[in-house]
């Protein structure tokens, strides 16, 4: 996606590839990220939740696309 | 799903806020 950082692109599309009608948790984000530390993966949610790429589902913690159905 | 309504109605609000903060930032890019 255009104007997003690598680490930002690699958030958005694990996010994106969750199914569940909940969306993924920061849990699942960090065991599937291990190239990123927690704050990395916090400050790219972050980020794309301000551009409305992705949102928060259930809590604070699950979230899902707004590309995804 | 074992969404509860509450739930569904949250998923819903906050995608549309998404959605409308998207807009707003690739209008802003034009």
């Amino acid at each position: 996606v255009r104007g997003l950082s690598p680490h930002e692109s690699q958030v958005l599309n694990l996010i994106k590839s969750c199914i569940r009608s909940e969306g993924i948790t920061l849990q699942e984000l960090k065991s599937q990220l291990h190239n990123m530390n927690v704050a990395t993966i916090k400050k790219a949610v972050e980020f794309l939740s301000s551009e409305g790429h992705i949102y928060s589902t259930i809590d604070d913690d699950h979230f899902k696309s707004t590309d995804a159905e | 799903s074992g969404l509860t309504e509450e739930h569904k109605r949250r998923i819903e609000e906050n995608r549309q806020k998404a959605l409308a903060r998207r807009a707003e930032r690739l209008a802003a890019q034009q």
